[in-house]
């Protein structure tokens, strides 16, 4: 609860819709804050009331910004609504923030309306913040399915302190059963870009000394290694290997990427996977992707690169396909002329294909199967060969 | 993921914000505090509130927790 426990004095609480959301329809808004009523309705004797004029003692509002209160919206994201605890004037009063886009079930992008005004009537019962991970009081969104979402045990344990359980009678006053009409059925995922037979497999061990890898870049300053749907991720800022999946970051990026690398100066990271390509920054992907490759000037025979490595000082990229490479010009954004070369004849000592590269502190490092070279960059030089893992610390 | 480091700056004035909003915090204006980061104790008690490993610094993922959609009520008082 709030400091010193306001709660209404009374079972008899009214409330008002002063204004609606262009994003829903009134009647969706009124079933969503209908239905959150009965939700605390449903568990203590209070009932509530709707008036359509005159002052309420909880008035539901939908504001952005500055909007007469201390404690302005910021714009989407961030702060979704508030509310204040029991009490006169302001007192029990929402206010949801029209900023966000306001929406009636979990099919599509947006805030559910039902669980942040179920939420936020809380706070106007006198609820303050649970720290319990999936009660309805936790300060932060979480979306769920609603159809029949049921008030979790430390939220009744909460508002029960303050109002008791329900009278043995039906506690909101009977009204017509507002039955959520069943959200639609959730639509299917936007389907991957390529739908991937990744069969679901063991992750392979971190130290196997067979241990091979699809595709190798860096990413603020920490090192990603792809496997299948698999990411191991080596970070300066802690000593444990995370190990992770693609979706964990990507959700809609397939797995199995076949080249990555990243561009530190425009904190991008570009994947490749068969004949397409992906850009994002961080968790977000770019807008406008996947391209094809051939928009690098890759010809129509090149179906997928090997593997992909950007050096930062020279500002060039190399692409490997094959036995073959091509140098990508980060400044005209386009191939070099006079490739694709050998790499053989560039890189002596690597005398094959590469799955996967990255560069670190002046070097490149090339993968191919479970064998890693490194290559000083300034003269092309093999320095030395490792296992593909020895970033493990194995 | 870590942030980008151009953004590190803008992260710590969110983070001042987001702790002003959600955990009372005031910035100390006369500089004799005895804290070299007053905000550390704050940052403490969010990462306490959230289940976070309490450091006190604005690690990767206090900073993500920060920036995830929320209530405007505070978490440790209510509006005054």
């Amino acid at each position: 609860t709030f400091p010193r426990s306001p709660r209404w004095k009374k079972e008899d609480v009214t409330f008002r819709i002063l204004n609606y959301t262009p994003d829903m329809s009134q009647a969706e808004v009124d079933e969503a804050i209908t239905k959150a009523f009965q939700l605390w309705s449903s568990v203590t004797p209070l009932r509530f009331t709707r008036l359509y004029s005159g002052e309420a003692d909880i008035m539901i509002s939908f504001a952005s910004g500055f909007h007469g209160d201390f404690y302005s919206f910021d714009g989407p994201g961030g702060t979704l609504a508030h509310a204040y605890p029991p009490g006169n004037g302001i007192g029990g009063d929402t206010h949801f923030d029209e900023d966000e886009f306001w929406i009636k079930s979990n099919t599509h992008e947006g805030y559910n309306l039902f669980l942040v005004a179920a939420h936020e009537l809380g706070h106007s019962l006198g609820l303050g913040h649970s720290n319990v991970f999936g009660a309805l009081m936790y300060p932060i969104y979480m979306a769920r399915d609603t159809r029949n979402y049921r008030l979790p045990q430390d939220d009744i344990n909460g508002i029960q302190a303050l109002y008791g359980p329900p009278k043995e009678s039906p506690a909101f006053p009977p009204q017509e059963p507002t039955e959520m009409t069943p959200a639609e059925a959730p639509t299917e995922m936007s389907p991957r870009e390529e739908p991937t037979e990744v069969t679901p497999s063991e992750r392979p061990q971190d130290c196997d000394p067979h241990l091979t890898f699809d595709a190798i870049t860096t990413l603020r300053g920490e090192i990603l290694f792809f496997k299948g749907s698999y990411v191991w991720r080596k970070s300066p800022y802690f000593s444990e290997i995370e190990r992770d999946t693609i979706s964990t970051f990507w959700p809609s990026l397939a797995a199995g990427f076949d080249a990555a690398y990243e561009i530190d100066k425009k904190d991008r990271v570009i994947f490749f996977k068969d004949n397409k390509y992906w850009a994002v920054s961080g968790y977000n992907i770019q807008p406008g992707f996947p391209k094809p490759i051939q928009n690098l000037g890759f010809p129509r025979s090149v179906k997928k690169i090997d593997a992909a490595v950007h050096d930062q000082n020279a500002k060039k990229t190399y692409f490997f396909v094959g036995n073959k490479y091509w140098s990508f010009d980060e400044h005209t954004q386009s191939m070099e002329r006079g490739y694709p070369r050998k790499i053989a004849v560039d890189f002596p000592g690597i005398g094959h294909t590469i799955d996967a590269a990255f560069q670190k502190n002046e070097h490149f490092y090339f993968f191919h199967g479970s064998n890693q070279y490194e290559v000083d960059i300034k003269n092309k030089k093999l320095v030395r060969t490792m296992k593909s893992n020895s970033w493990f610390d194995c | 993921f870590p942030v980008a480091p151009e953004t590190e700056k803008e992260d710590m004035q969110f983070a001042q914000k987001y702790l002003e909003n959600f955990y009372d915090f005031k910035e100390e204006k006369n500089f004799r505090t005895t804290h070299l980061n007053p905000m550390a104790d704050k940052i403490r008690e969010m990462q306490s509130f959230f289940g976070l490993e309490v450091t006190g610094e604005l690690n990767r993922k206090t900073l993500d927790m920060m920036k995830q959609p929320r209530c405007g009520i505070p978490d440790v008082r209510s509006y005054s």
